[in-house]
């Protein structure tokens, strides 16, 4: 395998789903000794990153909710409960890093929580619709670099129910969580069954050396009317290794179109 | 050439904050709305190497650069847009998302928002009841210079008003939303077309919540100033 080189890598193929009630197997069995098909039922390809509705949508298990009115067709989750939409997303990838490389396993968002377990490994992602989860998982790769991840998705904790008529935000239960509101459903649109429960923003892996750069923050002041210009800018710095790190750092800006440096 | 490097040392196992020499740039190619001049990206890629490795990371980004003033009018009742000094005639449009099922992908966005520039809106609005969108969404904005005006998750249904009346104190835990809020912030800030933070849809969030809101997000006073009096980094950070 080749050495793994700086960057980000996309987790966004390969990926399969299944609702929690009908797997037996644990999430340690999941990435260790039982990894899933794609033919080995109940496993379905998965949509990631997408919604569990968007999974079953995209296996003909339930009807597109946004032709006609088959949305009324799907059992909502305040009818059927929160387990019936609580889905095993599960994929496998390939990392071996170098010595002195450490990897990070990032989501971008999950709604609404959610139990990740990489080779047998397990970690909790907090509840919040709207919040980053970074995850160093160096320690824990495989030695071979075949790696097993399976993240459990929880649905949001307040789901609620749609009233008969229906109604702007359902019963408003959705409101006691950091979630999106529309779900319920709105004078625009229908109710949304799963509540978009699922990973729904992208997963990737992060190799960086042993200092790692945390979300830069660019900032400009401009003086003489515009003729004068500053770009400032703060970012956080990680050194995961067990030495002092003797650091060169750099910035650079140039134009979007051909890459040329600008000059003062 | 705007290429600037400096050495630092790092503890092991620490985490830093770090403010890097500030750039200077005269007459920068200013980013506008769409209808008002042109969107110029500048890419902004910051580096960093360790001795006897070699690159450790990176990180690039679009940067505009621009500035956007807002204010509540007296007279109207409405909150008016300066961009780069100069007043803007605001046209836009709400925004909830893209799908459903949340299937959001860059070809999505790019032909949503492209679609949004050619009606010739310059600001779209993302509703409380929707999403934080996301830097895909940004970046298309960015490049068909649509202003965003981007609220958080609280809606007069579902946070105290409604039918029937819905809960004022907003989500159970407020902690919650506030670490969901912050860090929205750190993935969305460096985009030129975020115009405006809001805290909810027809609706003031909790008194906490907002008082916390109003308090991270105002803006420090040097960048307020529009003199030509020139402070040291050290004053900002």
């Amino acid at each position: 395998m080749a050495e793994e080189g700086i960057g980000k890598r996309l987790l966004d193929r390969g990926w399969l789903a299944a609702r929690s009630t009908e797997v037996d197997l644990t999430g340690v069995e999941l990435t260790t000794t039982h990894p899933p098909s794609a033919e080995q039922s109940p496993w379905v390809e998965a949509v990631v990153p997408g919604t569990v509705l968007a999974t079953l949508v995209k296996n003909n298990l339930v009807r597109d909710p946004f032709y006609g009115l088959d949305n009324e067709t799907i059992i909502d989750i305040g009818e059927s409960g929160r387990d019936y939409y609580t889905f095993w997303f599960f994929t496998m990838f390939e990392c071996k890093p170098s010595t002195n490389q450490h990897v990070d396993l990032n989501f971008r968002a999950i709604n609404y929580s959610a139990d990740v377990y990489l080779n047998g490994h397990k970690e909790v992602l907090p509840k919040g619709m709207f919040r980053r989860h970074c995850i160093d998982v160096t320690d824990i790769l495989d030695p071979d670099g075949k790696n097993l991840l399976a993240v459990l998705v929880y649905p949001p904790d307040n789901p609620g129910k749609i009233p008969p008529d229906g109604g702007q935000g359902g019963d408003h239960e959705i409101g006691k969580d950091v979630a999106a509101q529309y779900v319920e459903g709105w004078d625009w649109m229908t109710p949304i069954r799963d509540r978009n429960t699922g990973i729904w923003d992208e997963v990737s892996l992060l190799i960086t050396g042993p200092v790692k750069i945390i979300d830069p923050h660019l900032v400009s002041s401009f003086f003489d009317d515009y003729k004068r210009a500053y770009l400032h800018s703060t970012l956080e710095l990680v050194n995961k290794s067990n030495f002092v790190a003797e650091c060169s750092l750099s910035i650079q800006v140039g134009t979007e179109i051909d890459g040329d440096i600008c000059v003062v | 050439e705007h290429l600037q490097s400096e050495h630092l040392n790092i503890a092991a196992g620490s985490h830093v904050v770090h403010t890097l020499p500030e750039l200077f740039f005269y007459k920068p190619d200013l980013w506008w709305p769409n209808g008002m001049g042109k969107q110029p990206l500048y890419n902004v890629e910051i580096t960093v190497d360790v001795e006897n490795f070699g690159e450790s990371d990176s990180w690039s980004h679009h940067f505009g650069f621009r500035k956007i003033e807002s204010h509540i009018d007296s007279a109207t009742g409405g909150r008016l847009f300066k961009v780069n000094g100069q007043s803007i005639f605001i046209r836009g449009g709400n925004w909830i998302l893209s799908d459903g099922l949340l299937r959001l992908s860059k070809r999505r966005y790019e032909t949503d928002i492209k679609f949004h520039a050619e009606m010739n809106f310059n600001m779209m609005r993302c509703w409380g009841g929707g999403l934080a969108e996301r830097p895909e969404f940004y970046h298309y904005c960015d490049i068909y210079g649509l202003l965003v005006w981007q609220e958080f998750w609280i809606t007069g249904d579902c946070d105290g008003r409604g039918i029937p009346v819905s809960n004022p104190d907003g989500p159970l835990d407020h902690e919650l939303f506030l670490l969901c809020a912050r860090d929205t912030v750190k993935l969305l800030r460096n985009h030129p077309s975020l115009a405006l933070w809001v805290g909810g849809n027809e609706q003031v969030p909790p008194d906490d919540i907002n008082t916390a809101l109003k308090m991270d997000l105002q803006l420090h006073p040097y960048f307020e100033s529009s003199t030509d009096l020139k402070f040291s980094i050290e004053d900002i950070y």
